[in-house]
Parts: C-alpha cells; structure tokens; sequence
C-alpha cells in the first residue's frame, strides 16, 4: 500500500505543523508543485510516524485520524 | 546532477540490453508510461554501472558513449 498524502487536508490540520515541514522539504527537493497529492517512500513512514509521536501503528493511526492518508498501510 | 536516461536512445543499443532490462523493472514498479525519461536514484548508479561492465566512472562513460544519458554525473 502507497503512502500517499492529501495535502490540501494536510496543510487545515494545526497540530500536523511537524509533519508540514517534513512534506514541504520532500516537495522541495523535488520541485513538485502539483500541490494535491505527495506520495512517499515506504522508508518515510517510520520517519513521518516518529513525527506523529510515535511508533509506526500509532503514527498510521493518526495519520488517518486527522484525514491525510489518501491510501496508506 | 540527476541520473536522467533517454529511454528511445536506449533502445537502440543492442548492447545495452541488461541496461534496458534494469529499466524496464523500475517502469514497471512505477506504472510510469511516458516513455521519454526516465530519472533514477542516485543509489541506482552504482547497480547500473555493473551491469554496463564495471565502476562507476567506467558505467558512466559507457552510458554517454551510448547517447543514452540526458542528465548525469
Ligand atoms: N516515480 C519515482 N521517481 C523516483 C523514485 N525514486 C527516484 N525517482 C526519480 O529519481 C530522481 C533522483 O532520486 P534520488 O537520487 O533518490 O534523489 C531524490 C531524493 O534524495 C529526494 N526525494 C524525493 N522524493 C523523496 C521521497 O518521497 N522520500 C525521500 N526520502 N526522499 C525523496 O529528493 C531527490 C530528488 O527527487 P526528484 O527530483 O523527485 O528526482 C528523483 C526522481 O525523478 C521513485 O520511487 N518513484
Ligand atoms: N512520485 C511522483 N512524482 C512526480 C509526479 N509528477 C511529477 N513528480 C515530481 O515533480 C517534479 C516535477 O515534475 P514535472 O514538472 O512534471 O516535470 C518532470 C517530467 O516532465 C520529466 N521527467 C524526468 N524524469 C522523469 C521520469 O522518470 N518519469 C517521468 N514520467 N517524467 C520524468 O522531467 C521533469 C522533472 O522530473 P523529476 O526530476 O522526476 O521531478 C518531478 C518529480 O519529482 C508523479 O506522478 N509522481
Ligand atoms: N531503486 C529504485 N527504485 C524505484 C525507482 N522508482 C521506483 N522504485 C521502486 O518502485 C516503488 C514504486 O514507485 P512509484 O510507483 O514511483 O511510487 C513512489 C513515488 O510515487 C514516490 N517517490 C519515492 N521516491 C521518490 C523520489 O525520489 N521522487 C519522486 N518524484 N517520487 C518519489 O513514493 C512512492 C513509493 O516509493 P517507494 O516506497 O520507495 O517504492 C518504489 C520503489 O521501491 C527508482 O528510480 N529506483
Ligand atoms: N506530482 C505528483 N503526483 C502524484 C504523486 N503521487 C501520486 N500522484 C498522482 O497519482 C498518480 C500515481 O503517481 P505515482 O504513484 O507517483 O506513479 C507515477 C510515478 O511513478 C511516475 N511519474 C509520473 N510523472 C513523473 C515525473 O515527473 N517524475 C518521476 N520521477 N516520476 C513520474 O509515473 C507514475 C504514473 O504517473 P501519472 O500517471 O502521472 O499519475 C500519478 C499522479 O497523477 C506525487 O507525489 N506527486
């Protein structure tokens, strides 16, 4: 399963400011300015999920949570 | 510098078959169909480079005497 991000939804959620971050280094190294999606590597996950405060479950969790996983594990 | 290939020059170069085959698995991992380019990770060079005969600097020579680099090291 992809991780892939909603980044409209993303970008309405105050809390997920760490994780704002995370995604617009990502965007930038790219240069990809489609601005609705950003799918990201399966390495990320453990990354973005110690962002969300936790281990990968709880990360996933919140994640979902919070409505920014267009698809994810 | 971003490893970029030509994906029409590659396929002109007989030789280059296990190159092609290399490729053809990555664009396939991504259902990625435009045909013209294909970026790969820098971590890919090293693989690539073995399957044109040899280190790095030798696999980087051999992929632009091929014209098959649009973008690299
Ligand atoms: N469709 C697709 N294309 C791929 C994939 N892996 C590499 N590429 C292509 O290969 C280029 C170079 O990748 P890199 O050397 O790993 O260099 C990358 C990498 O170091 C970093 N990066 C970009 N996206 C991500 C990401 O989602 N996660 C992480 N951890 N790093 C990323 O930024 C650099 C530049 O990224 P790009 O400009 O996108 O440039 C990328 C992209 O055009 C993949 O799994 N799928
Ligand atoms: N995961 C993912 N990332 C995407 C997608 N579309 C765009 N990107 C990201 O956004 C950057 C800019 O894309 P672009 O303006 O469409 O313009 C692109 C594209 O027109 C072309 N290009 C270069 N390498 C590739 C490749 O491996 N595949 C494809 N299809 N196009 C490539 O050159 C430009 C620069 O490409 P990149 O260095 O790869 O940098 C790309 C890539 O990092 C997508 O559907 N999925
Ligand atoms: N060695 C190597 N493997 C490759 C390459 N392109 C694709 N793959 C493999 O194929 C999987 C799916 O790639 P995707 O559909 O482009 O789906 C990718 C793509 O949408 C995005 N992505 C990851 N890295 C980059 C990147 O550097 N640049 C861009 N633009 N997108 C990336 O995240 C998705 C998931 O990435 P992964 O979990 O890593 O999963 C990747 C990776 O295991 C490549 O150039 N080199
Ligand atoms: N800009 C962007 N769009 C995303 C991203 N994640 C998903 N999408 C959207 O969802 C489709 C699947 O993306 P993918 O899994 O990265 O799978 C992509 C990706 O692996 C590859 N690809 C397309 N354009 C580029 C590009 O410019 N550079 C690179 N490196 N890969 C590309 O071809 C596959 C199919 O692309 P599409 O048919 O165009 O359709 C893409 C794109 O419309 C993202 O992180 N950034």
């Amino acid at each position: 399963r992809k991780l892939v991000l909603d980044l409209e939804a993303l970008r309405a959620v105050d809390p997920a400011e760490p994780v704002q971050r995370f995604v617009q280094s990502i965007i930038e190294a790219r240069g990809d300015f489609n601005g609705k999606v950003l799918s990201l590597r399966n390495d990320d996950l453990k990354a973005l999920c110690v962002l969300c405060g936790g281990d990968i479950p709880t990360g996933v969790a919140q994640l979902r949570a919070w409505g920014v996983l267009v698809d994810g594990p």
